[in-house]
């Protein structure tokens, strides 16, 4: 990853107060390398090492710093910027939907944020409006056992909204009703209707958008359907526990302009942590 | 005239850029386009062919030799094995196995091959439900057993049912996981030595990145690997995953899945899909 090449090309800088516009198109090269291995889109990467290699060769190291502590201290507010801070929520009654692609982790994350919600003492249940997916009702019924939370299944109705009504009046004693969705992607016309069905049925106060770590490029256009179809108030980035460096997660908080609210790293229901940048950036370049 | 390296190396750059943001590897891409560069060396140029032509033909031609490594026909091969063929599924959280073994029975079923299902995961919330399930709509046995039973012995029970009642095809489903999980890599080891597979075929989705090609290493020395099904083809992935996947693994694509539904699976193609990518 970028952790030793990058180490490396910093190395060259070592020593020389001076900054050389050679020495840091080195630098720039390796940290795309390592941006892009981390998958982040090609065009925020190219965004992010214009910034970088500009404010390299522009900026005064402050007095003291090194060329390559300068040059470092540029990457990671570079990376700050986009990142940004945890998606803030309050600590209060809301509802919240899930939406994402297929198998990206929602239904396991529905749980996780339910009884995350517990711990802080507020009463949360979820509503599975998943009208497609075999056995996804028991899926559902058997996280939240596991969450020890309420939950609204209803296998024999075919109109998710029509669920999504029935659900959140069921939770009426939950302070925060989250709402489960069958996956779908930016090409699936009609799911795209009913995701936006649902959420007008909903009018969520957080919209999540459940991404898998490990996507790729597809990651833009992906956040870019869901924020035209529901708005994107906050990405959930799953399966952290890999090696996925989660650089989609990173493009698709930038395309929709929002934050990471949570991650996932792990299949059990205690599996889920708040966003922290700076274990994030740093895990991301390696 | 001769191509100097000179004049290909901008070409070569902005080649490599395209296959970036197809989610070809970093490494991939970069052995890619060395293998070109050495092709086109040298190389005599025709008059008649412009200088980008002759990289993207070369480019073209490698990304299907990557891909055409010892391919084999999954129809064919089952149609003459000795039967019951055994056919494990393995591969990370979410990327479509089971649906993919569903599909498989359905094609199976239309080629008069008998199949039974195994649920080898014993252990996720509702598999044992969401693989009855489509047993159900596929008027097709499965076999399960409780959950926190061992996965081994499902798809054991699943061959033996198969030897005593001549059906053709096991396939074999095992719960997601990850290859930073010693325990679950090892659990896969033990399945693959016990139940002895014919085919062990590598799940993966098109939609994943750079991290396709690590999983597929470690599956691949987990579990020996004979072919890969890359699901969710229909959601704009650029296919590039598969060419890194191939690339590292030297095993071929051996379906693709193209959506939700039973039908919703493909033979693999290499030219088209390098066509699509490069167009
Ligand atoms: N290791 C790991 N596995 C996870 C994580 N989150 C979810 N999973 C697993 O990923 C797989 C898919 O999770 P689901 O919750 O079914 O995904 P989904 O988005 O609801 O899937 P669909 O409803 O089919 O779109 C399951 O095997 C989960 O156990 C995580 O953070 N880490
Ligand atoms: N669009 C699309 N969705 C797919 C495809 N294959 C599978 N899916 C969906 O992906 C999701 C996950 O599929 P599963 O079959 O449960 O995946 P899995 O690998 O068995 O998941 P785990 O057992 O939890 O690891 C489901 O919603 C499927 O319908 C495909 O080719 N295209
Ligand atoms: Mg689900
Ligand atoms: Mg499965």
């Amino acid at each position: 990853g970028l952790g030793s090449s990058l180490q490396d090309a910093l190395e060259k800088l070592a020593g020389s107060s001076r900054i050389d516009e050679e020495s840091v198109e080195e630098v720039v090269k390796d940290i795309q390398r390592a941006l892009l291995q981390a998958d982040v889109d090609v065009d925020l990467v190219m965004e992010l090492s214009d910034s970088i290699r500009e404010r390299s060769l522009s900026e005064e190291p402050p007095a003291g710093t090194s060329a390559r502590e300068h040059v470092l201290h540029i990457v990671y507010e570079e990376m700050v910027e986009i990142v940004g801070d945890e998606t803030e929520f309050p600590l209060d009654s809301q509802t919240i939907l899930l939406s994402g692609l297929q198998g990206s982790g929602k239904t396991t994350s529905s749980a996780k944020i339910a009884r995350w919600f517990n711990r802080k003492g507020l009463r949360a249940g979820i509503v599975q409006t998943d009208t497609f997916r075999p056995g996804a009702h028991e899926q559902s019924r058997q996280m939240a056992e596991r969450a020890e939370v309420p939950c609204h299944v209803d296998p024999d109705a075919d109109d998710p909204v029509e669920i999504a009504r029935e659900g959140l009046e069921a939770l009426d004693d939950c302070d925060v009703k989250i709402v489960d969705t069958a996956g779908r992607h930016a090409l699936e016309a009609e799911l795209i209707d009913e995701i936006e069905a649902i959420e007008h049925e909903v009018q969520p106060d957080l919209n999540l958008l459940v991404l898998d770590a490990s996507i790729g490029q597809g990651a833009k256009d992906q956040a870019q359907a869901f924020e035209e179809a529901v708005g994107v108030d906050g990405v959930v980035i799953t399966k952290l526990d890999g090696t996925a460096k989660g650089g989609g997660a990173l493009t698709a908080v930038h395309q929709t302009d929002s934050s990471i609210a949570f991650i996932g790293v792990g299949e059990d229901v205690e599996d889920i942590e708040r966003f922290d940048p700076d274990g994030f950036i740093s895990r991301l370049l390696g | 005239f001769v191509i100097d390296e000179e004049s290909l190396d901008g070409l070569l750059e902005e080649l490599e850029i395209a296959l970036l943001s197809s989610d070809v590897e970093v490494e991939v891409t970069r052995e890619i386009k060395d293998r070109v560069r050495d092709s086109l060396v040298g190389e005599k140029k025709h008059w008649r062919e412009s200088k980008e032509d002759l990289v993207v033909d070369a480019l073209h031609d490698a990304l299907v030799d990557v891909l055409e490594v010892d391919g084999f026909d999954f129809d064919s091969y089952v149609q003459d094995a000795e039967k019951p063929v055994v056919v494990v599924f393995t591969g990370v959280n979410g990327v479509g196995k089971t649906t993919s073994i569903a599909k498989i029975a359905e094609r199976l079923e239309n080629q008069g091959l008998s199949s039974v299902m195994a649920n080898g995961d014993t252990y996720r919330a509702g598999a044992n439900q969401q693989i009855q399930e489509h047993a159900e709509a596929l008027d097709k046995k499965v076999i399960v057993r409780e959950q926190g039973s061992d996965p081994t012995s499902v798809i054991y029970d699943a061959v033996e049912h198969a030897e005593a009642n001549d059906v053709d095809v096991v396939l074999g489903d095992t719960a997601g996981r990850l290859h930073t999980s010693d325990d679950l890599m090892k659990q896969l080891e033990k399945i693959e030595r016990v139940v002895e597979p014919d085919l062990t075929l590598f799940v993966d989705e098109a939609v994943a990145g750079q991290d396709a090609v690590e999983r597929a290493r470690e599956f691949d020395s987990a579990a020996e690997i004979d072919g890969v099904v890359l699901t969710k083809a229909d959601a704009d992935a650029q296919g590039g995953a598969a060419i890194s996947i191939s690339h590292v693994t030297g095993k071929p694509i051996v379906f693709l899945g193209t959506g939700q539904g039973y039908s919703d699976l493909e033979e693999f193609d290499a030219e088209e899909l390098v066509d699509r990518l490069l167009e």
